[in-house]
């Protein structure tokens, strides 16, 4: 977070408009790994009493003190008996949401700027689900988490948990809590996942939770290696200084007395033998297991990784090359008597194409609701730089202690989106979950999918795009989704009798159009239809606007981005003349379908000359 | 008699709270899980209870008492609990 709020414009300090009495007043329920609560990010200096509306308490157990910026701490998980973050995880997610802004952090001195969260004065509520190794975080205690959360009066929950893929919601905890979050106005944004770019990877897929994808910001760590024959960069957060000092490079695969060529080139552990690695540099054809290098005596290592766009720690001197660099470099040890290198300490670098999604970011579609787009949106995920727990190692085999440390994963992207949806609701108290998930999305910097191989899944890749948190505070119009239209969804997916009676609560039964209502006209602020491979199609989505521009009417005039789709909007003007005024209309899609497990998307935006309100719409087959 | 290993943490999800004031969640779960695994002392087998913003528990069920709970008119649906991860 030292670069990620500048580069998406949220500036710091009073740069950046604000409104303090009610940020102040706005609570982040954070379900995670806990917090370590001395941190500089947590500290309750300057701050009031906790919000009157507060019905949380403070049981982080032993040893563990809130203040009046940590107002609440609970636990779910056992021995220890403590909300204490052993992981460094929920430290990282709470501080980049809602943490203060702390000047003058860095990672020995790389990323050097202000760690802040994207509402700065706003009170952080922790629920702990998560601690290391096998207990990981269980689902009975994640909807524990929600229970108290909800009834504790938060504002909003940021959770960056998840599964490997998406579940029925009546068997999808994080959707149940996070439905019932949604019908006492509290959004819920989740992580999209990491086990990108693989298509329908996304895990977080309701569509009244807001699902964010991960890219990268401008800023990025590059570890430079100095070749006998020249320089080339790498990736990873090199600390350690080995003064431009050539060391000879050695290739896993001629480097073992015990293993396999193929073992051995991936640096396996039990095949490295010291007395052929001590004092060099070794390569390794994978970036699993850097440290067995390092425990045989090696000086750094160079590895290879399909994904080299994002910078690791490791605990000693590494640096990771893409495949193509990677080869380059092998030819080089190949062809050279006595090859030699350098591994530089780190540089950051401000010049990164940006935003690009990440290769690892979990894509659409949607295997739960093939209609609804998922992930809805992005955020910087990559090499992010936020609080940390000193009680922590910074990576595997690591002796050091840092109070903050570099992470990547939509877990980082999740907590920047919560922080700017709590930053818009300090401007628009009364917005509703969907109000606020509609206003980010139609207001989002369009991505496209030219700028990274890993791109062609587009707008299942990036959702609406990448988030504008000054943009969102004025979005013009808005798509609103009640708890009643997701229960007329429901009824859509044949919830009916007993479940969704018992779900909504109020006794709610389906009428026979909401039975025969489709997915995909929930007044969603995007529009997705999977269709049959390379078939004619026509279909119609019906959406309703809500005027939210203060003041003077506005015409909304409807245009359509994106040639590949032939679409019909009707009306194709809307007339607003007062706000909270309503206006609906049909989209209606035509063409042939696109080849299996391809899409073909366009954008219809409505504009007033003043506002651009921005929804994708994606038309798919799936395979 | 189904032993120890065959049971596993279920999650009993029941819905919204009821909004009747006299609504006493844990006393509902109980007399629920009581009636399913036939015994009066429920301790070792609830693991949570839900009940300050929507309606439900964890307990630790045979496959068979799941089966029971899962077609009960106040359940919506039983399910594993698992583990997530952090991403």
């Amino acid at each position: 977070t030292t670069s990620s709020w500048s580069f998406m414009g949220l500036k710091e300090g009073k740069r950046a408009r604000r409104n303090n009495l009610i940020e102040s007043d706005t609570i982040i329920g954070v379900i995670d790994s806990g917090v370590y609560p001395e941190s500089e990010s947590f500290s309750g200096k300057g701050f009031g009493p906790p919000p009157k509306k507060w019905k949380g308490v403070c049981e982080g157990g032993k040893n563990f003190t809130c203040n009046n910026k940590l107002i609440g701490a609970r636990y779910y998980t056992q021995y220890p008996d403590s909300a204490r973050d052993l992981m460094g995880h929920g430290s990282h997610t709470a501080s980049t949401a809602a943490g203060n802004a702390v000047k003058h952090v860095s990672f020995y001195g790389l990323g050097n700027g202000t760690a802040r969260g994207g509402v700065p004065a706003a009170r952080i509520a922790v629920y702990k689900v998560c601690n290391p190794g096998a207990s990981g975080c269980t689902t009975d205690g994640i909807l524990a988490a929600f229970d108290d959360a909800i009834a504790d009066k938060v504002d909003l929950i940021s959770i960056s948990i998840g599964g490997d893929n998406g579940s029925p919601f009546e068997a999808d905890p994080i959707a149940i809590g996070a439905f019932h979050a949604m019908g006492k106005g509290i959004l819920t944004v989740n992580s999209a996942g990491n086990s990108g770019p693989e298509p329908s990877s996304v895990a977080s897929v309701a569509p009244w939770i807001f699902t964010v994808a991960a890219s990268n910001t401008n800023r990025a760590f590059v570890t430079k290696i100095v070749l006998g024959n020249g320089k080339t960069i790498g990736r990873s957060v090199n600390t350690f200084d080995l003064n431009g000092t050539k060391y000879p490079i050695v290739h896993g695969k001629s480097a073992t007395s015990t293993c396999s060529d193929d073992a051995a080139r991936l640096c396996s552990p039990g095949c490295l033998d010291s007395k052929l690695v001590k004092g060099k540099i070794v390569l390794c054809d994978s970036v699993q297991n850097p440290e067995v290098a390092k425990d045989m005596g090696a000086v750094a290592s160079i590895v290879k990784s399909q994904y080299a766009e994002v910078a690791m720690i490791f605990s000693f001197p590494v640096s990771v090359l893409s495949e193509k660099k990677y080869n380059t470099l092998l030819s080089y040890v190949n062809s050279t008597k006595n090859p030699k290198a350098a591994v530089l300490r780190s540089e950051t670098i401000f010049n990164q194409r940006a935003p690009i999604v990440a290769s690892y970011s979990s894509r659409g579609p949607n295997t739960i609701i093939p209609d609804i787009l998922k992930p809805d949106i992005t955020a910087p995920g990559s090499e992010i730089i936020a609080a940390y727990s000193p009680d922590v190692p910074p990576s595997l085999s690591d002796t050091r202690h840092v109070k903050y440390s570099v992470e990547t994963g939509t877990s980082m992207s999740c907590p920047h989106v919560a922080g700017v949806a709590a930053y818009l609701k300090t401007f628009h108290p009364r917005w509703s979950p969907s109000m606020i998930q509609s206003a980010i999305m139609t207001t989002a910097w369009p991505m496209n999918a030219s700028t990274s191989p890993f791109n062609q899944m587009a707008e299942f890749a990036y959702g609406a795009g990448h988030v504008d948190p000054i943009a969102a505070i004025h979005p013009g119009l808005v798509y609103e989704a009640s708890k009643s239209d997701h229960i007329a969804f429901l009824c859509g997916l044949n919830y009916t009798g007993k479940k969704l009676r018992l779900i909504s609560g109020d006794g709610s039964i389906c009428t026979k159009e909401q039975t025969k209502s489709l997915p995909r006209n929930l007044n969603y602020p995007s529009m997705t239809a999977q269709v049959s491979a390379s078939k004619p199609f026509k279909l119609t989505f019906y959406r309703t606007v809500t005027n939210v521009r203060k003041g003077k009417a506005a015409t909304y005039k409807a245009k359509v981005v994106g040639s590949k789709l032939k679409v019909k909007v009707v009306p194709e003007v809307l007339f607003m003349k007062s706000v909270h005024e309503k206006k609906s209309f049909t989209v209606t899609v035509s063409g042939t379908g696109p080849e299996a497990d391809n899409l073909v998307s366009a954008h219809l935006i409505w504009s007033d000359g003043v506002h651009s309100v921005r929804s994708p719409i994606v038309v798919y087959a799936a395979n | 008699a189904d032993n120890e290993q065959d049971k596993q943490v279920y999650i009993v999800y029941m819905g919204a709270l009821p909004a009747r004031v006299d609504y006493m969640p844990m006393s509902h779960h109980a007399s629920i899980l009581q009636d399913v695994i036939g015994e009066s002392s429920i301790e070792d087998r609830l693991v949570r209870t839900y009940k300050r913003s929507f309606n439900g528990f964890a307990a630790r069920l045979t496959e068979s008492e799941r089966e029971i709970l899962a077609s009960m008119d106040e359940v919506v649906s039983v399910f594993p609990s698992k583990k997530l991860k952090l991403q």
